[in-house]
């Protein structure tokens, strides 16, 4: 059986709220590591891949690891129902086709549960190999969102390179072109404010802005947001989830054909 | 035009 208690609950609304809009419907699998997603999006153009570590729960048990397919809209209406600082515990039994979510009020005056019904979901398992990256650039959350905001209004596609100078941001449209560049700060006041780059080598690869824009919707996960490039393989777009695990997206490049 | 590479071309089945 599945027994796991999340003081912060509302962490797992706003991992939910990040993918539903690329996933419909997914495998979420628990183990005695803990919780772990990965799912592609409708297109197979981008993959999530989100792991919740089992120490990051007050309480977890999971006495044999078992997958629960559900609809993350469905999952997401559940969640919206839970108070924002409220405690979550989820519980399942190993062969039901359920899952239990318990919501409880900070001050204990208030408890709900909600059953969720469970589907079967055949889904591809893909290995993401550990990658020596040519670039890594760790930004302001906000700002990330607010680059694939601005330069959507202007383009579909962006190519993003990495450079000693910084990372630049370009962009074409009927309207004409954009370009934002982002530099090192790590002087900032604010440790939230600081950006910084770790240049290997020099890379830039182009990539459908919608998608990148779908991955800022994690934006209230996290305060930073890590952009890592090598030549002719997928961004990883990487959100921490505080220090209890990780969101991350993998996005494919566009080719010239 | 640039064309766009499926996700699952990238990683292995595992």
């Amino acid at each position: 059986m599945l027994e796991a208690r999340l003081v912060q609950g509302s962490m797992l609304r706003k991992v939910v709220d990040a993918v539903k809009d690329l996933v419909s419907d997914a495998n979420i699998d628990v183990s005695s590591s803990g919780f772990s997603l990965q799912a592609m999006d409708t297109s197979h153009v981008s993959l999530i891949a989100m792991h919740l570590r089992a120490d990051a729960f007050e309480h977890f048990r999971c006495d044999r690891p078992m997958s629960m397919g559900m609809s993350l809209a469905n999952l997401a209406k559940v969640l919206k129902c839970a108070g924002s600082d409220d405690i979550v515990t989820l519980k399942a039994n190993d062969d039901g086709d359920t899952v239990t979510f318990m919501f409880e009020s900070p001050k204990e005056d208030r408890v709900s549960d909600f059953e969720l019904k469970l589907m079967d979901i055949d889904s591809e398992h893909l290995g993401i190999p550990d990658t020596d990256y040519c670039a890594t650039v760790t930004m302001p959350a906000g700002e990330y969102a607010r680059i694939c905001k601005d330069l959507s209004s202007i383009g579909d596609t962006v190519v993003i390179s990495a450079t000693k100078d910084g990372v630049k941001f370009t962009t074409s449209g009927d309207v004409g072109t954009a370009n934002v560049t982002v530099r090192q700060n790590t002087t900032a006041d604010k440790k939230e404010d600081q950006t910084i780059i770790d240049l290997k080598e020099p890379v830039a690869l182009t990539f459908a802005l919608r998608y990148l824009t779908s991955f800022a919707k994690a934006t209230p996960l996290a305060t930073h947001v890590t952009l890592s490039m090598t030549r002719e393989l997928p961004v990883m777009v990487e959100y921490a989830i505080q220090d209890m695990g990780h969101l991350r997206f993998y996005l494919a490049p566009k080719i010239e054909d | 035009p640039a064309g766009q590479r499926s996700i699952s071309s990238f990683f292995s089945q595992s």
